[in-house]
């Protein structure tokens, strides 16, 4: 799961 | 993920995949630099470390592990294959870029979104990545023929990072909380670097001559 602040961009 | 943001991959995923080919079918990196693609392999091996502890989705763990062994295997190639080694001009690729190692990592400890060593180190290859076709951009300046391989290669590598300026505006606006100022400001900064060489790959694909960069 995307959390606030982990980046989900390569 | 929008249209812009899959593209960008795509173009990053072909240029590696480019790179790949080139050095595997003709045993050849005459015109790659060596201290690009350690750079490279740095950037992806700092920015992927959450690889297994923050799962996104199948895509992005799967695109991480592509970028990773990619990066790390062209680097492989290019110092151990006996073949390839050969081919590597290491009088012309003499760009110090371990001077760009240090004030990047720097930059990260100072400008980051948070203290901690993951965005940190986060933070340190988004820099990295700005800077890093820096030894290869001078090498083709010095080598001056430009094969068209290689040519491809920074081309698709100055593409995905245009298309993802696209997508970076296009999340502003359709995410409200979507703001990553270190992030965009990198990424411009890494693009605008590729902009002269953009100028003279569409002359020569314009005038279909040879892509010559002035010295």
């Amino acid at each position: 799961v995307v959390t606030g602040d982990s980046h989900d961009e390569l | 993920m929008n249209i812009f943001r899959l593209a960008g991959d795509m173009t990053h995923l072909a240029s590696v995949l480019v790179l790949l080919l080139k050095i595997h079918t003709i045993k050849s990196c005459a015109g790659i630099s060596l201290k690009t693609q350690e750079l490279y392999a740095l950037v992806f091996a700092t920015r992927y470390l959450d690889l297994f502890t923050d799962y996104i989705s199948l895509y992005n763990t799967l695109m991480k592990l592509i970028f990773l062994v990619s990066s790390f295997s062209i680097v492989w190639y290019i110092r151990h294959h006996k073949i390839v080694r050969r081919s590597y001009d290491k009088d012309q690729d003499t760009f110090r870029h371990y001077f760009l190692v240090l004030p990047c990592f720097l930059l990260a400890l100072v400008i980051n979104e948070k203290f901690t060593v993951k965005e940190i180190m986060w933070t340190f290859s988004l820099y990295l990545e700005a800077v890093a076709i820096l030894p290869q951009l001078v090498l083709l300046q010095r080598t001056r023929n430009i094969d068209n391989l290689t040519g491809q290669y920074v081309f698709l590598l100055g593409a995905y990072r245009s298309l993802y300026i696209l997508n970076w505006i296009y999340r502003y606006f359709t995410e409200p909380h979507y703001v990553h100022w270190i992030t965009w400001i990198s990424g411009l900064v890494q693009t605008l670097l590729y902009a002269d060489f953009f100028y003279y790959y569409f002359q020569s694909w314009k005038n279909n001559v040879k892509l010559e960069l002035p010295a």
